[in-house]
């Protein structure tokens, strides 16, 4: 464990927590994508199939069940709890267009046939692209509320100190995951035109970010 | 060299 990846991880937990808070609190998932989510508990459903398996340490697990107990508990907020306030309209992003190439691409590139492999490599590309629905349905509503904005950043940001824990683990240890470092090197890049708005807009304290 | 087969990332 590196300060990289634990901030990494923390950034990644604040992200969660601030979406999760913030449909709880104002009792709605207006401008959330709802397929985002989704995607979202997909990823740590298929790559947490080690939980019960593989022990790695008490903090692997624990985040872990952290990570999947609270995406679905999201995913239950918007489609079961507030669902009268879920914005299906404009959370128009056709999720197959993601799922497809994903799942096509698995089953090309992977360390191992075998269906942990398979699972865990479908879920580290799932992860590159998850985000398509919610940033789209934002270009889609013209504005993002600030919170929001600031779930995005801090999800943003987890991938991009994951990719200094990888140059990190890469000089220390030796350590490469080519399929892990490519497509966590993707899915950052697809923040950054998100993260010049963030910072030329939100941080100076407009309460809502209207995309050009 | 592609990968140190190592699942110890979240």
């Amino acid at each position: 464990m590196n300060v990289f990846r634990l901030a990494g991880d923390v950034s990644h937990l604040v992200a969660i927590i601030i979406l999760l808070l913030k449909i709880w609190r104002s009792r709605s998932c207006a401008g959330i994508s709802g397929k985002s989510q989704l995607l979202f508990a997909l990823v740590f459903t298929t790559r947490y199939l080690d939980l019960f398996t593989v022990y790695i340490s008490a903090y692997n697990t624990i985040m872990k069940v952290v990570f999947l107990a609270l995406s679905y508990a999201t995913v239950y907020l918007i489609y079961m709890r507030f669902r009268n306030t879920y914005d299906s309209e404009n959370d128009s992003f056709r999720v197959e267009f993601l799922l497809v190439p994903v799942i096509g691409l698995s089953f090309l590139e992977h360390y191992a046939f075998t269906p942990m492999e398979v699972l865990w490599t479908f879920s580290i590309f799932l992860e590159a692209v998850a985000i398509m629905p919610q940033l789209f349905m934002i270009t889609k509503t013209g504005e993002a509320e600030s919170i929001t904005t600031h779930y995005l950043f801090f999800l943003g940001l987890y991938r991009a100190l994951y990719i200094a824990n990888w140059v990190w683990r890469y000089h220390t240890e030796g350590f490469f995951d080519q399929i892990a470092v490519v497509s966590g090197v993707v899915q950052t890049i697809f923040y950054c035109d998100f993260f010049y708005l963030y910072v030329t807009k939100v941080v100076q304290g407009r309460s809502k970010m209207s995309l050009p | 060299r592609t990968h140190t087969q190592k699942k110890d990332e979240l």
